[in-house]
């Protein structure tokens, strides 16, 4: 480690931390790799691609709501799960959640990715970006796909994936937190977890900063997400206050 | 609190993702 921000930690340390991150990731992945593997010929026929595009503009996000906040709770699971963030004061819990938990979920997208086809697991089988046309919001789902198709490129393992969402997940530089210096001891443990890992697995310098740029966007990605909902919401404010999961309403809700 | 509600019981809670 150089300078004085950088926490002194030894190599057990960081091998520690990263073998908690990892089993905290395994734990709470939501599907095993091999079982998303085996299933990634099960794509929408035509007709039922066309099933999801004949639903109501509301009943389809509705849906896409339900299986976001059920990604979510994992991701919950996941951050309870990393040494040191039960630690932290509650309002920073919930901060870095409400920042951080969708940008995990788009990390975690590309698990569930395949490149081939350009497709991905949804509800039972794997899908195309015309899924989800009905939604009105191409750009972003464009963008998702591009950005798990990136991630897909970089062929990260799966300690590697742990590591950079719990990167994400302690990032010290979100809005409101209490004991931003606390965060940051952690943050920095974990990149140096994260640049140990990349070291021992061989992987060139450039690939953490490839990860480093990610980061603006994920940002990007989830005020897309914001501003998508927001439009939704401005003319359907009942369908959102009836209809949407509680969790994902107090996570984007305002 | 209040406008946390579900993520403050999900925070306490000793729930494991077969539970979820």
């Amino acid at each position: 480690s150089s300078g004085d921000m950088s926490p002194t930690v030894s190599m057990d340390e960081l091998e520690h931390l990263a073998q908690n991150i990892s089993k905290s990731h395994m734990e709470t992945c939501q599907y095993l790799q091999e079982e998303l593997q085996q299933s990634t010929w099960q794509t929408f026929l035509q007709d039922e691609v066309e099933c999801y595009q004949s639903k109501p503009k509301e009943v389809m996000w509705q849906l896409c709501a339900v299986k976001i906040t059920e990604a979510i709770q994992y991701v919950v699971e996941f951050a309870k799960r990393i040494d040191g963030f039960m630690e932290l004061c509650q309002n920073d819990q919930i901060v870095l959640l409400k920042a951080g938990s969708l940008e995990v979920v788009f990390i975690r997208m590309c698990r569930a990715f395949d490149t081939q086809n350009n497709t991905v697991y949804f509800d039972g089988k794997y899908a195309g970006p015309e899924v989800f046309k009905v939604l009105g919001c191409d750009d972003l789902i464009t963008s998702a796909y591009d950005f798990a198709k990136s991630m897909c490129s970089l062929h990260l393992s799966e300690d590697e994936l742990a590591l950079f969402s719990a990167f994400i997940l302690l990032s010290s530089d979100r809005s409101w937190l209490q004991e931003k210096s606390k965060v940051e001891k952690l943050q920095q443990k974990t990149q140096l977890a994260l640049q140990h890992m990349l070291q021992k697995h061989q992987r060139g310098e450039e690939i953490l900063t490839k990860l480093i740029c990610k980061v603006s966007t994920l940002r990007g990605l989830c005020s897309r997400h914001t501003e998508t909902l927001s439009a939704f919401r401005a003319v359907y404010p009942d369908i959102v206050r009836a209809h949407f999961p509680p969790l994902y309403k107090e996570l984007f809700g305002s | 609190k209040e406008k946390h509600k579900i993520l403050h019981q999900l925070l306490q809670n000793s729930t494991s993702p077969v539970d979820l």
